[in-house]
């Protein structure tokens, strides 16, 4: 018996569409700690991994691991039938081939209730190294967006060189280049529009802006994102941990006292030079 | 001209 009860249902709609242009079908893993997932897009280029603490819904309850494995488009069409104020709960059987998610009105006073069926997918789960990455850049994710956006009308890449002092976002194409350049900011009464970096080494890399427009639509989940990163680790050795992490973490928005009740981490690889 | 490289080859698979 599986049941999760969400009272801001609007978090789930934001996951969703913050990962659904981007995988087609993954799997959920439920444990008594949390709900998962992990999933590559299509072309394997970059990979998304989203949790949720078990401590973060309003009622959790996983006597057993399940794994629900579904197309994600399918269930944010459902989950699009959620207002944005219901509390959604999330249901399945033992052994069943389908979940079914209950939308229940802030007044109570209206149920709707929607089942889908499950997929048996044949996902490939990578172990990914719990490291220490040399860069870390936080910033407001609006402004990333804006960024990532922004350097899209320019050229397919963005070059991302990180100072102790600022970051520099550069893209050049056929038709000239731009950059936007941020400063660290001081200590500031309103910490969701700050600029933190933190760094053992300068660093100047490259990534495809495809794929970091497409992490973005995570940025409705948290007024900060935060891009960690390593320098090129020279040809030959190996590469394990040259991916650059683009997270944000998923807060509830209680106003009075927000906490993390988990996270949505992309990666990406830099874009080498031929 | 820029390649990308998948990011399979650099997590192990479990």
């Amino acid at each position: 018996m599986f049941e999760a009860r969400l009272i801001q249902g609007s978090i789930l709609k934001k996951i969703l569409d913050a990962i659904k242009d981007l995988v087609t079908d993954a799997s959920w893993d439920c444990s008594p700690n949390g709900m998962s997932l992990q999933a590559m897009d299509t072309s394997h280029v970059s990979l998304v991994s989203v949790s949720l603490n078990s401590d973060g819904f309003d009622k959790y309850r996983c006597d057993r691991n399940l794994t629900l494995g579904m197309n994600l488009i399918s269930l944010s069409k459902i989950i699009k039938c959620a207002a944005n104020d219901d509390t959604i709960i999330i249901k399945a059987g033992d052994g069943g081939d389908k979940i079914t998610l209950l939308f229940e009105a802030q007044n109570e006073s209206e149920v709707a209730e929607y089942e889908i069926k499950l997929m048996n997918l044949d996902s490939e789960y990578l172990g990914i190294p719990d490291t220490t990455y040399n860069v870390t850049i936080k910033m407001p994710s609006n402004k990333f967006q804006r960024i990532c956006r922004d350097l899209s009308q320019i050229g397919d890449a963005v070059t991302i060189s990180c100072a102790k002092d600022g970051v520099r976002f550069g893209a050049a194409g056929d038709l000239g280049s731009g950059s936007i350049r941020l400063a660290q900011t001081a200590t500031s009464d309103k910490p969701e529009d700050s600029v933190t970096i933190s760094m053992q080494e300068a660093l100047c890399q490259s990534f495809a802006l495809k794929y970091l427009n497409h992490f973005a639509k995570a940025t409705p989940l948290s007024a900060q994102v935060t891009l960690s990163m390593s320098p090129d680790v020279p040809l030959g050795e190996p590469l394990l941990f040259n991916v650059c992490v683009v997270e944000y973490n998923i807060s509830d928005n209680d106003d009075e006292n927000p906490s993390t009740i988990g996270f949505i981490r992309y990666y990406l690889a830099p874009k080498i030079d031929d | 001209k820029c390649s990308q490289t998948r990011i399979d080859s650099f997590f192990k698979m479990m």
